[in-house]
Protein backbone atom coordinates (compact mmCIF):
# COMPACT_ATOMS: atom_id res chain seq x y z
CA UNK A 1 0.00 0.00 0.00
CA UNK A 2 0.80 3.75 -0.31
CA UNK A 3 1.71 3.66 3.48
CA UNK A 4 3.80 1.02 3.56
CA UNK A 5 6.20 2.42 0.43
CA UNK A 6 6.62 5.75 2.02
CA UNK A 7 7.96 4.11 5.15
CA UNK A 8 10.38 2.15 3.55
CA UNK A 9 11.39 5.16 1.23
CA UNK A 10 11.59 6.78 4.96
CA UNK A 11 13.74 4.15 6.25
CA UNK A 12 15.89 3.63 3.53
CA UNK A 13 16.87 7.72 3.30
CA UNK A 14 17.15 7.64 6.95
CA UNK A 15 19.50 4.73 6.40
CA UNK A 16 21.61 6.41 3.64
CA UNK A 17 21.62 9.76 5.78
CA UNK A 18 23.42 8.31 8.47
CA UNK A 19 25.79 5.98 6.31
CA UNK A 20 26.86 9.55 4.25
CA UNK A 21 27.30 11.15 7.62
CA UNK A 22 29.31 8.37 9.03
CA UNK A 23 31.19 8.51 5.64
CA UNK A 24 32.04 11.89 6.28
CA UNK A 25 33.24 11.45 9.68
CA UNK A 26 35.72 8.78 8.63
CA UNK A 27 37.14 10.67 5.64
CA UNK A 28 37.54 13.66 8.11
CA UNK A 29 39.63 11.36 10.16
CA UNK A 30 41.67 10.83 7.11
CA UNK A 31 42.66 13.89 6.06
CA UNK A 32 43.59 15.11 8.92
CA UNK B 1 -15.41 17.91 -44.29
CA UNK B 2 -14.48 20.58 -42.38
CA UNK B 3 -17.94 20.56 -41.30
CA UNK B 4 -17.94 17.18 -40.05
CA UNK B 5 -14.70 17.53 -38.07
CA UNK B 6 -16.31 21.10 -36.23
CA UNK B 7 -19.20 18.94 -35.75
CA UNK B 8 -17.24 16.19 -33.94
CA UNK B 9 -15.07 18.90 -32.08
CA UNK B 10 -18.33 20.59 -30.78
CA UNK B 11 -19.59 17.17 -29.95
CA UNK B 12 -16.42 16.12 -27.79
CA UNK B 13 -16.70 19.60 -26.05
CA UNK B 14 -20.06 19.43 -24.96
CA UNK B 15 -19.20 15.59 -24.05
CA UNK B 16 -16.41 17.11 -21.55
CA UNK B 17 -18.23 19.61 -20.02
CA UNK B 18 -21.43 17.39 -19.63
CA UNK B 19 -19.11 15.04 -17.79
CA UNK B 20 -17.49 17.97 -15.67
CA UNK B 21 -21.04 18.86 -14.66
CA UNK B 22 -21.83 15.40 -13.63
CA UNK B 23 -18.85 15.51 -11.47
CA UNK B 24 -19.72 18.92 -9.52
CA UNK B 25 -23.36 17.70 -9.44
CA UNK B 26 -22.23 14.33 -7.44
CA UNK B 27 -19.42 16.05 -5.16
CA UNK B 28 -22.14 19.05 -4.23
CA UNK B 29 -24.42 16.20 -3.53
CA UNK B 30 -22.27 13.80 -1.63
CA UNK B 31 -20.78 17.51 0.00
CA UNK B 32 -25.15 18.22 1.28
CA UNK B 33 -25.35 14.88 2.29
CA UNK B 34 -22.71 14.13 4.65
CA UNK B 35 -21.80 17.76 5.57
CA UNK B 36 -18.44 18.16 7.41
CA UNK B 37 -17.79 17.57 10.92
CA UNK B 38 -14.69 18.28 13.04
CA UNK B 39 -12.48 15.33 12.11
CA UNK B 40 -14.76 14.03 9.82
CA UNK B 41 -14.36 14.92 6.51
CA UNK B 42 -17.02 13.86 3.28
CA UNK B 43 -15.87 11.16 0.64
CA UNK B 44 -15.17 13.88 -1.80
CA UNK B 45 -12.67 15.41 0.21
CA UNK B 46 -10.70 12.06 1.41
CA UNK B 47 -10.52 11.56 -2.27
CA UNK B 48 -9.52 14.27 -3.67
CA UNK B 49 -6.67 14.07 -0.60
CA UNK B 50 -5.93 10.58 -1.36
CA UNK B 51 -4.89 11.33 -5.02
CA UNK B 52 -2.63 14.57 -3.76
CA UNK B 53 -0.83 12.28 -1.17
CA UNK B 54 -0.20 10.23 -4.20
CA UNK B 55 1.39 12.81 -6.27
CA UNK B 56 3.16 13.90 -3.64
CA UNK B 57 4.78 10.71 -2.87
CA UNK B 58 5.37 10.41 -6.46
CA UNK B 59 6.97 13.45 -6.16
CA UNK B 60 9.39 13.01 -3.56
CA UNK B 61 10.53 9.88 -4.98
CA UNK B 62 11.52 11.43 -8.08
CA UNK B 63 13.24 13.75 -6.16
CA UNK B 64 15.06 11.35 -4.07
CA UNK B 65 16.72 8.93 -6.56
CA UNK B 66 18.59 11.09 -8.58
CA UNK B 67 20.18 12.36 -4.98
CA UNK B 68 20.59 8.86 -3.73
CA UNK B 69 22.62 7.98 -7.18
CA UNK B 70 24.72 11.18 -7.15
CA UNK B 71 25.36 10.52 -3.49
CA UNK B 72 27.05 6.73 -3.77
CA UNK B 73 28.89 8.76 -6.96
CA UNK B 74 30.62 11.26 -4.91
CA UNK B 75 31.33 8.30 -2.33
CA UNK B 76 33.20 6.26 -4.67
CA UNK B 77 34.96 9.31 -5.81
CA UNK B 78 36.23 9.86 -2.95
CA UNK B 79 37.27 6.39 -1.83
CA UNK B 80 39.35 6.26 -5.32
CA UNK B 81 40.87 10.02 -4.56
CA UNK B 82 41.63 8.88 -1.03
CA UNK B 83 43.26 5.65 -1.68
CA UNK B 84 45.66 7.28 -5.08
CA UNK B 85 46.72 9.75 -2.26
CA UNK B 86 47.35 7.51 0.88
CA UNK B 87 49.76 5.51 -2.22
CA UNK B 88 51.47 8.23 -3.64
CA UNK B 89 52.34 9.50 0.52
CA UNK B 90 53.46 5.74 0.85
CA UNK B 91 55.94 5.78 -2.43
CA UNK B 92 56.83 9.76 -1.47
CA UNK B 93 57.91 7.98 2.12
CA UNK B 94 59.66 5.57 0.59
CA UNK B 95 61.41 7.80 -2.31
CA UNK B 96 62.68 10.48 0.75
CA UNK B 97 63.06 8.28 3.69
CA UNK B 98 60.97 10.11 5.67
CA UNK B 99 59.53 8.83 8.53
CA UNK B 100 56.02 9.91 8.88
CA UNK B 101 54.02 9.01 12.42
CA UNK B 102 52.14 6.14 12.23
CA UNK B 103 48.73 6.01 11.55
CA UNK B 104 46.68 5.86 14.81
CA UNK B 105 44.36 2.91 15.46
CA UNK B 106 41.10 5.25 14.27
CA UNK B 107 43.01 6.35 10.83
CA UNK B 108 43.60 2.42 10.50
CA UNK B 109 40.03 1.85 10.71
CA UNK B 110 39.01 4.87 8.98
CA UNK B 111 41.60 3.45 6.28
CA UNK B 112 39.93 0.30 6.01
CA UNK B 113 36.90 1.15 5.67
CA UNK B 114 37.41 3.58 2.94
CA UNK B 115 39.05 0.88 0.91
CA UNK C 1 -2.32 9.81 -30.78
CA UNK C 2 -4.29 12.90 -30.47
CA UNK C 3 -7.46 10.80 -30.34
CA UNK C 4 -5.98 8.53 -28.07
CA UNK C 5 -5.02 11.32 -25.13
CA UNK C 6 -8.70 12.60 -25.91
CA UNK C 7 -10.13 9.01 -25.13
CA UNK C 8 -8.01 9.12 -22.29
CA UNK C 9 -9.45 12.01 -20.86
CA UNK C 10 -12.85 11.33 -21.49
CA UNK C 11 -12.31 7.94 -19.78
CA UNK C 12 -10.52 9.89 -16.66
CA UNK C 13 -13.55 11.59 -15.78
CA UNK C 14 -15.94 9.05 -16.56
CA UNK C 15 -13.60 7.14 -14.33
CA UNK C 16 -13.46 9.66 -11.64
CA UNK C 17 -17.03 9.77 -11.59
CA UNK C 18 -17.68 6.10 -11.50
CA UNK C 19 -15.64 6.26 -8.06
CA UNK C 20 -17.79 9.52 -6.74
CA UNK C 21 -21.02 7.44 -7.78
CA UNK C 22 -19.62 4.48 -5.55
CA UNK C 23 -18.55 7.05 -2.64
CA UNK C 24 -22.46 8.25 -2.68
CA UNK C 25 -24.23 6.17 -0.81
CA UNK C 26 -21.08 5.81 1.54
CA UNK C 27 -21.89 7.36 5.02
CA UNK C 28 -25.40 6.23 5.12
CA UNK C 29 -24.45 3.02 6.94
CA UNK C 30 -22.78 3.47 9.99
CA UNK C 31 -20.08 0.32 9.62
CA UNK C 32 -19.09 2.60 6.07
CA UNK C 33 -18.83 5.94 7.84
CA UNK C 34 -16.61 4.18 10.34
CA UNK C 35 -14.30 2.88 7.02
CA UNK C 36 -14.66 6.79 6.16
CA UNK C 37 -13.30 7.92 9.19
CA UNK C 38 -10.43 5.41 8.86
CA UNK C 39 -9.48 6.49 5.71
CA UNK C 40 -9.32 9.96 6.93
CA UNK C 41 -7.62 8.86 9.81
CA UNK C 42 -4.56 7.10 7.44
CA UNK C 43 -4.88 9.65 5.03
CA UNK C 44 -3.55 12.08 8.13
CA UNK C 45 -0.96 8.99 8.77
CA UNK C 46 0.79 8.96 5.49
CA UNK C 47 0.53 12.85 5.59
CA UNK C 48 2.37 12.99 8.61
CA UNK C 49 5.22 10.14 6.88
CA UNK C 50 5.63 12.65 4.15
CA UNK C 51 6.68 15.27 6.03
CA UNK C 52 9.43 13.47 7.52
CA UNK C 53 9.85 11.92 4.23
CA UNK C 54 10.68 15.29 2.75
CA UNK C 55 12.71 16.32 6.02
CA UNK C 56 14.81 13.11 5.30
CA UNK C 57 15.04 14.46 1.70
CA UNK C 58 16.39 18.19 2.39
CA UNK C 59 19.04 16.57 4.67
CA UNK C 60 20.37 14.41 2.43
CA UNK C 61 20.53 17.32 0.14
CA UNK C 62 22.36 19.26 2.48
CA UNK C 63 24.39 16.13 3.16
CA UNK C 64 25.22 15.62 -0.87
CA UNK C 65 26.44 18.70 -0.90
CA UNK C 66 28.55 18.26 1.86
CA UNK C 67 30.19 15.11 0.17
CA UNK C 68 31.20 17.08 -2.97
CA UNK C 69 32.66 19.81 -0.62
CA UNK C 70 35.37 16.94 0.91
CA UNK C 71 35.57 15.23 -2.87
CA UNK C 72 37.22 19.01 -4.01
CA UNK C 73 39.01 19.10 -0.82
CA UNK C 74 40.37 15.73 -1.22
CA UNK C 75 41.21 16.14 -4.98
CA UNK C 76 43.33 19.38 -3.95
CA UNK C 77 45.14 16.93 -1.60
CA UNK C 78 45.64 15.00 -4.04
CA UNK C 79 47.04 17.43 -6.10
CA UNK C 80 49.12 18.85 -3.96
CA UNK C 81 50.78 15.51 -3.05
CA UNK C 82 51.47 14.63 -6.84
CA UNK C 83 53.20 17.95 -6.70
CA UNK C 84 55.49 16.69 -4.45
CA UNK C 85 55.99 14.13 -5.49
Amino acid sequence: TLKDDVSILLDKARLENEESMSFIKTTKVMMK
Amino acid sequence: MEAEVDKLELMFQKADSDLDYIQYRLEYEIKTNHPESAGEKNPVTLLKEMSAIKSRYQTLYARFKPIAAEQKETKNRICATMNKTMTMIQELQKQTDLELSPLTEEEKTAAEQLK
Amino acid sequence: SELEQLCCHVNEKIGNIRKTLSLRNLGQEPTLKNVLNKIGGEIFAVNELLNKLELEIQYQEQTNSSLKELCASLEEDYKDVEHLK
